[in-house]
């Protein structure tokens, strides 16, 4: 019984916008014909096939690609947590995300080892397509995810140094390192069978993701030595755990009509425990933060009170 | 003895079933469960988690005075007067979901990316007659 729905129609495209759609999305210029379904085209895949045009539109909503089994390990181990196993978000107030995407680099990118006097540096070129990201979907948190396979037998405690750089694109779409901005994580690591390492990449990726950025190229040097510098136990000769590439794990706040906003209805339920929640034109800032409560709002939840 | 001859010979048991009709209209307005798994519709190659989802729906009659039970707006009566004194053609009150829950649904992308997404408003919790 909403009147939700007029407002969703009405809404500019916010939604995930097909490829071939980006265009009209970027330059509102290129708007769709009139006669193109413009509400449909731009739906997530699920409310794609539920809006049930026929089995040949959403048919190209089928995966093309399989995943990688390691990231989708992951993202049911992250689904755990997050949700009931009916799929029932866990009210949980630390988790301000309602969006988790998990990129993994495109397979051009090469694996390339150099050799240096302190043994081998792993470096590896990533690039990922963010395509998939939609305008109303605010970045709140990005990690690179490397998984440690380590079949052969490594020393419990590694210490790593990771050094990250974007490199742009120049305009004919050639890689040319240009200045990059480049970031360095010491990391210690306790490394157990099948361990996750996530790196927190936000404050490094954040200009590039907020400006929408559609592909992200990064070069990434890493080097891992047994021991732990706390326990000052000396450092020595590096050990030859070859991390699977890792993953770009983006953490988001969609902000579209049909994402749920727990905050919202977590604001709602203290405030009036009885009334049945309605949807309130509340925006809610990218960062987490609740916007302010317009002022006659204000006037009113007192006069209620 | 005529008034009795002329009522039906109703046995004592019947007379809870007898008063029931009065109590609680048949088939009235309420939440029912559906349960479907997406290997149904065939969408489980993408759609990774949950395997099942119980999105209930609302159906039955509206009773005619529908006030505080379903937290009507007294439009709904205004509706229903309409309906049997005015104009047939105007539809009776239907019962319809209130309120909602969010369901989180793990999908793969057609690029091969994974998505974790909570999506509101997909298992109906509560009817209402409107």
């Amino acid at each position: 019984p909403h009147s939700r729905g007029r407002a969703a129609s009405d809404r500019t495209s916010g939604f995930l916008v097909a490829p071939e759609d980006n265009a009209s999305e970027l330059n509102p210029l290129l708007q769709l014909p009139k006669g193109v379904r413009r509400g449909y085209a731009l739906l997530p895949p699920l409310l794609k096939v539920l809006s049930d045009r026929g089995p040949q539109n959403w048919e190209s909503e089928v995966p093309r690609l399989q995943p990688d089994s390691r990231a989708l390990r992951y993202m049911k181990r992250l689904y755990k947590m997050s949700a009931t196993k009916e799929g029932i978000p866990k009210a949980n107030k630390s988790h301000l995300y309602n969006t988790v995407r998990l990129f993994t680099p495109c397979s051009e990118c090469k694996h390339r080892h150099r050799d240096l006097m302190k043994g081998d540096v792993h470096s590896v070129d990533l690039l990922f397509n963010l395509d998939r990201v939609t305008a109303l979907e605010y970045l709140l948190k990005s990690v690179l995810l490397y998984s440690f396979d380590t079949s052969v037998p490594v020393s419990p405690s590694l210490t790593c140094t990771c050094h990250l750089s974007v490199k742009e694109q120049d305009s004919s779409g050639q890689v040319c390192p240009s200045i990059p901005h480049s970031i360095a994580f010491s990391l210690h690591l306790e490394v157990k069978k099948r361990k996750w390492v996530e790196i927190d990449v936000t404050s490094f990726l954040q200009p590039l993701i907020a400006t929408k950025r559609r592909n992200i190229h990064m070069g990434v040097n890493f080097t891992c030595l047994m021991g732990d510098p706390q326990q000052n136990t000396k450092l020595e000769n590096p050990v030859n755990v070859a991390p699977v590439p890792p993953s770009l794990l983006l953490y988001l706040n969609d902000t579209s009509e049909q994402a749920y906003h727990r905050w919202n209805s977590l604001r709602h339920i203290r405030k009036n425990p009885r009334r049945p929640r309605q949807r309130n034109g509340l925006r809610v800032d990218p960062t987490g933060d609740i916007g302010k409560e317009p002022s006659q709002g204000k006037r009113a939840s007192r006069q209620r009170r | 003895d005529e008034n009795l001859k002329e009522a039906p010979a109703t046995q004592p048991y019947n007379l809870s079933e007898y008063f029931k009709q009065f109590l609680f209209p048949q088939n009235e307005c309420e939440l029912h469960n559906f349960r479907l798994s997406f290997s149904q519709l065939k969408w489980d190659k993408w759609i990774i988690a949950p395997h099942r989802y119980s999105p209930q729906y609302c159906k039955g009659d509206c009773p005619r005075v529908v006030g505080h039970r379903y937290g009507s707006p007294v439009h709904t009566m205004v509706q229903n007067l309409i309906y049997e004194k005015l104009d047939s053609s105007v539809p009776k009150p239907s019962c319809v979901p209130a309120e909602y829950s969010p369901l989180s649904v793990l999908t793969i992308e057609p690029d091969g990316s994974i998505v974790y997404k909570e999506y509101e408003d997909m298992i109906a919790t509560k009817c209402t007659c409107r």
